[in-house]
């Protein structure tokens, strides 16, 4: 789950 | 980071600002929905179940510190503080969680990107921030006199959510591979829930009126 870019979001 | 995404942070953190303002400075949580600060609280802890296992960048994990632990003191504020719980609206403030919890975490078992306990924990805390405002909103209908604060509260938090849209189609077009049905839907129902809200906060802000939702 964390290779997902949206993971970066808050 | 796009300028929107950036904006809808600081939005975020404004609203966050406002009400510990409220609550600290001014020592009242009048109009604010413990109901919903609870969700929040449960939404950022499954969110940010990654915090200390997937580091991201500095300023992600200082932002997941701040609203976690804001989260959670305002809800500690609310039911503990002898004087700020004084002023809570128990009565009017009668939301049942079950009827929000309980089909989010259905649905996130449902429907998920991949079904291991982190990402449905993740996917869970999308649909639950998506309608975590419900309790707060219709607090605000049934409050007479909504003071400027909690009015600002609320058009913050509804400002967040409309400025991390703007950051998705900006993604959208300048990023590859970046679709993501799952928090784009979520995200646009939550904020359609405000969008009631803005059009009454406007009016009042536009014939210099006292803020009324009516019921």
């Amino acid at each position: 789950s964390s290779d997902k870019d949206v993971k970066d979001e808050l | 980071m796009n300028i929107f995404r950036l904006a809808g942070d600081m939005t975020h953190l404004a609203s966050v600002l406002v009400l510990l303002l409220k609550i600290h400075t001014i020592k009242s949580c009048a109009g604010i929905s413990l109901k919903t600060q609870e969700l929040y609280a449960l939404v950022f802890a499954t969110r940010y179940l990654d915090i200390f296992t997937n580091y991201i960048s500095f300023y992600n994990t200082i932002m997941k510190l701040i609203f976690l632990g804001s989260s959670f003191s305002i809800v500690w504020y609310i039911k503990r503080h002898k004087i700020v719980h004084r002023s809570y609206d128990k009565d009017q403030d009668t939301f049942r969680h079950w009827f929000i919890v309980l089909p989010c975490l259905v649905l996130a078992l449902l429907i998920n990107e991949r079904f291991t306990f982190k990402e449905v924990m993740w996917t869970f805390s999308l649909y639950l921030e998506a309608v975590a405002i419900l309790p707060q909103l219709v607090l605000l209908q049934r409050t007479r006199n909504i003071d400027n604060l909690t009015g600002q509260y609320v058009f913050l938090l509804g400002a967040y959510r409309a400025l991390y849209i703007l950051n998705w189609i900006y993604r959208y077009f300048t990023e590859d591979h970046y679709i993501h049905w799952i928090t784009w839907i979520a995200g646009l129902v939550q904020t359609l829930l405000y969008a009631d809200f803005f059009y009454y906060y406007f009016q009042s802000w536009k014939n210099n009126a006292k803020l009324e939702l009516p019921a």
